[in-house]
């Protein structure tokens, strides 16, 4: 039975798509079975593994197609992808009206679940309906988060969220772990955001941080993750790091 | 009566609430009459002045009040703050089963048109109903873009989606300019990706860019425009720039 792990956090551009992209990616090359499903209607984690956004998951979440029908494998050989469509802009008008629309995306991916180890979702960068479906379709929630000013103003309207989608659709949804990405630990706000950050979350942090590195912002321009585009580099490694501190979470018994 | 700019793009975290900020602070300051208008619920261009989110817009949208009851001023003497709202969130919910759910802001909007020189709107990371009225109520929109991968892609829809609008509610709708944000010249990807954008839109790229600036990501933690923090400052004198620029091109008559 899969591991769901929704990766969000409002806030535009702090890192979630590299997350999720190079953590599912680090973790099936450990020949562990991983399924990456993109809700963000700008498709960037579709892309971003070389895969082309498609009409299917629009057709899956009103209804009109199963969600086996529409994975598709990606260059490395455990890991598949679910790719978003361009069409879901317009999804969050048409869910509305739809019976249970906040668990719409849990009951199609719950079919799949006995066939992957881990299945992380790619959320777009708002506390929509989309957002929400991933939410409620998760066990945890991983929140990248860049230390700065406007990126910790969104921490406790996230949480909210949370909080609000546990005390209803889904009461074991757990905190994966807040990631630190795009650190660079010389500008003073930034160790400042940090500290905040950890002394609030303690050991809801990841020790593992993603520095800002070039390489990660390369790779999705050749439809690689970084592992592919270049192994030894900085934030390869640092996705690495994090996919072992991932799993000695989640397999330590 | 006021050109009203919306500033846009849904990628996330490219620049777009730094630029709102600063570029109506830095003309302001030449004693023109500005409006910043914040229709993002994160609230962040409301915080980077200083001000407080406030349920307000929400009621003006879905009708219960008139945009003039709730303009702040701000510490800039002509620089004045329509604050977001939190619950904007649900407003994209219930907007959509209104009458010109798309021109809601833009009637609103046209009642204050005479008070001021130049009205700034700035939008959420989305195409959605929220975006989509700013872009209605526009004369024109400025495109913040960070020189990477994810960014680029993204272009194209931004373009359909003005197009789209073009051809239906607001067939005024310019092109502002394009802006390069956290400017970072020594990576091959942000030449390549600078090149590629100037030979497709030529003139309507600004000349003025906005480097990586910490004290730009330092200003909003105290409520302050770069501006007022540290006029100084690269990123300060980099809006200051753009403020010429975009004079020069709008009052050239
Ligand atoms: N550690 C890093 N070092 C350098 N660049 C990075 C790093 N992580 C992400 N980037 C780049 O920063 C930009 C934002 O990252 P990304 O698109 O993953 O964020 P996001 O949260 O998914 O954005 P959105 O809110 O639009 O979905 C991208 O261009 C990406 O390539
Ligand atoms: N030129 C710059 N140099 C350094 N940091 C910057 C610069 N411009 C913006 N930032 C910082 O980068 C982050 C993203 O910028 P900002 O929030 O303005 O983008 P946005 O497009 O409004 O994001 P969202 O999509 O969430 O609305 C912020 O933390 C901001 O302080
Ligand atoms: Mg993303
Ligand atoms: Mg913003």
């Amino acid at each position: 039975m899969a591991k769901i792990i929704s990766i969000a956090n409002q806030k535009g551009g702090v890192g979630k798509t590299t997350t999720a992209v190079n953590l599912s990616t680090s973790i099936a090359v450990t020949e562990r079975r991983v399924l990456l499903v993109d809700i963000d209607p700008q498709a960037n984690a579709t892309t971003g593994l070389g895969g082309k956004a498609h009409e299917n998951i629009y057709d899956v979440l009103i209804g009109n197609a199963d969600i086996e029908e529409i994975i598709v494998p990606t260059e490395i050989s455990y890991l598949f992808l679910v790719p978003s469509s361009l069409s879901l802009v317009g999804a969050e008008v048409e869910l509305v009206d739809m019976e249970d629309r906040e668990s719409i995306l849990k009951s199609k991916i719950d079919g799949v679940r006995g066939d992957y180890d881990y299945i992380f979702i790619d959320s777009p960068p708002s506390l929509g309906l989309l957002t929400i479906n991933g939410l409620v379709a998760a066990n945890s929630v991983l929140i990248p988060i860049q230390c700065e000013f406007y990126a910790m103003e969104g921490l406790s309207r996230l949480f909210s969220t949370i909080n609000r989608i546990r005390n209803s659709l889904n009461p074991g949804l757990d905190i994966e772990g807040i990631l630190f990405t795009m650190l660079d630990m010389r500008p003073l706000l930034s160790r400042e955001v940090r500290g905040e950050v950890e002394k609030h979350f303690k050991d809801r942090v990841f020790k593992a941080s993603i520095p800002r590195n070039i390489r990660l912002a390369e790779a999705p321009s050749f439809g690689k993750p970084a592992l592919l585009y270049d192994v030894k580099s900085k934030g390869a490694r640092a996705y690495f790091e994090l996919a072992e501190e991932f799993l000695s979470r989640n397999e330590k018994n």
